[in-house]
């Protein structure tokens, strides 16, 4: 067990500190045992630097940095074992725009490499603009949930619709 | 090995039978607050094996059967079927069957029923399925509403359960 | 202690059933203590029925519904004893684009009646398109930040340089 | 009585002299990630008298100040000032002036000082002065980024604090 987790850890620290450079455009990052004798124990600290800062623990960066190194760390292990399917639910909430197109890059070349298939739920125009398809999820009737494929064009007014 | 199609019956405010097809690349899934984006979520989570509740924001397991409107009345079972595509038979213990549809069935205070291709089969036969495709409710490949500032929050021995996953 | 506490309560309550019906255009809710005999220890809870669903706890509703239930809370506290300034940090994040619109309108009319004036922080182009000025905040050298006043259009656009 | 203006040096990521005229209505504040936007906010809190480090993201009060980057020296002290004008002279205690300039200030490893009009006052007269205008650090009108999710995810006993502000 002990050896299996060290071994995971270095695999998911190689995928953390390649996806943390490509999701910010630059910067480092790598992930830290707090205690490397007892791997089983231990906890985890991610340490980061984004382009022209200096390293620090995740805790100290800001909101959308935060998230954005934490969806890092996600698809660092979603790498080292991928899987058919992955659903998203609105995680692109406190990201600005480019940080966004970053991120949608990043899953769409994983969807193209290991031909899985997203879904993806958002309330944000860049993101939906980028689907491959849209379904909007309506509720003409009060309180029953229905299914409707529709447009991007659509779908900027779905979210309107009560 | 592909998924292929989710079919949802009575589960949360999917009262009606809802297709929702499960496409190569990014699918948005759009709509105001409160109309049942995240029960989407759900249904598949709970398809998958999930045993817990408060993992699918339910007190209790009838609490995921629709509950009734103003307009409609409450029902009293509900299904999710999840369709996969088999055709590289890259699933060994499914070897003949091109496809598989996985359904969970609940009766209001009876219980779950699993079937694979309308042959019974228990909650761990499930799991261990969607397992061997390293993906599972609990999965890392799902990242639900919140989870992410959960994560951020979370204290450092936390965090090092995510890497199990990749053990 | 008591008795000032049980004031603000239905004070806050009142408040809160006429902003719950504002921001969601329509429904109702209203604030329950636990244990009213002893209010000092009691809990709140907040129940709530957006319009066409049932009357339920806070904990079973949507992400954006609890987000928009604890703004209309939070601005019950504020209208009891309404402050020269209010200050908000990415509450727009989780809502769809006609809750936004609600929302907006809300703090439009605290700041006309109160004369509250409001800073808002967002990455939402609805509500950078509904302020009455915009400052952008940036940091062309890298981990030094500057204040820039900005148009609309700058702005967007804004948001996405590095 | 109305905020009028801030002025930020040396806080945070504010290095240099900032300063942000506050005008009736609703300013926006915009920006891409980690450029600073939540770091105003603190400096306006940490100005109303804030004493936890741990409620402005800061390990210890030292770490408000700028740390440095790679192309500019850490510095030794941090200032912020809010400008409040008194023109209705709703400011009883201080009926004599029109504006007061409300000033916070640090020195590495030294504590911070307040002054009003440049007399020196003591933190409680800053934290008594924002008391009496209905804000302060703590107030429920200043909402911090992920707060509104703290509130959702409070226990019944927790949320019951936030009626105090009313009492
Ligand atoms: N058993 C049930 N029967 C009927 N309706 C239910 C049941 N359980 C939950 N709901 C309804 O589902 C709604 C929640 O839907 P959901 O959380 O999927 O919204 P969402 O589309 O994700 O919204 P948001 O954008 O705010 O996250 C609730 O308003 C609730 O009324
Ligand atoms: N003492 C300090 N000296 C220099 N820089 C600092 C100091 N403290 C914090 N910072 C910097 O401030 C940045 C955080 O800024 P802030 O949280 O205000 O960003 P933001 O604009 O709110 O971003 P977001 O949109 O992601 O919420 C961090 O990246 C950190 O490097
Ligand atoms: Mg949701
Ligand atoms: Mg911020």
């Amino acid at each position: 067990a002990k050896i299996r987790l060290m071994e995971a850890y270095t695999n998911v620290n190689t995928n953390f500190k390649m996806l943390f450079t490509e999701l910010f455009g630059g910067g480092e990052a790598y992930l830290a045992l707090t205690d490397s004798e007892n791997p089983l124990d231990s906890g985890l600290e991610l340490m980061a630097s984004p382009p022209g800062k200096k390293l620090q623990q995740m805790s100290l960066l800001s909101g959308g940095e935060q998230a954005l190194t934490a969806m890092a760390l996600i698809f660092s292990v979603f790498l080292s074992k991928p899987s058919p399917i992955c659903i998203l639910d609105e995680v692109d909430a406190p990201l600005d725009e480019s940080n966004v197109d970053r991120f949608l890059d990043l899953i769409e070349s994983i969807s193209e490499k290991s031909k899985t298939r997203f879904l993806i739920v958002s309330h944000n125009r860049l993101t939906m603009a980028r689907m491959h398809r849209l379904y909007g999820v309506t509720m003409q009737e009060p309180g029953v949930s229905q299914l409707v494929s529709v447009s991007l064009k659509e779908a900027v007014k779905f979210d309107n619709v009560e | 090995m592909k998924f292929t199609k989710l079919k949802i019956t009575g589960f949360k405010s999917f009262v009606d039978t809802t297709l929702l097809d499960i496409k190569q690349g990014l699918t948005g899934l759009v709509g105001p607050n409160g109309c049942g984006k995240s029960n989407i979520v759900e249904a598949i989570k709970w398809n998958m094996g999930e045993a817990g509740p408060s993992r699918l924001r339910a007190g209790e397991m009838n609490d995921l059967i629709f509950a009734g409107t103003k307009g409609r009345a409450s029902r009293n079972s509900a299904e999710v079927i999840l369709t996969i595509e088999n055709i590289d038979n890259s699933l060994q213990s499914y070897e003949n069957n091109v496809e598989l549809e996985v359904s969970r069935k609940i009766e209001k205070d009876g219980g779950s029923t699993y079937t694979i291709n309308n042959r019974e089969v228990r909650q761990r036969d499930v799991q261990i399925l969607f397992a061997d495709l390293a993906i599972g409710s609990r999965s890392n490949a799902i990242v639900d509403q919140g989870q992410v500032g959960q994560i951020i929050n979370s204290k450092p021995q936390e965090r090092r359960k995510i890497l199990e996953e990749a053990a």
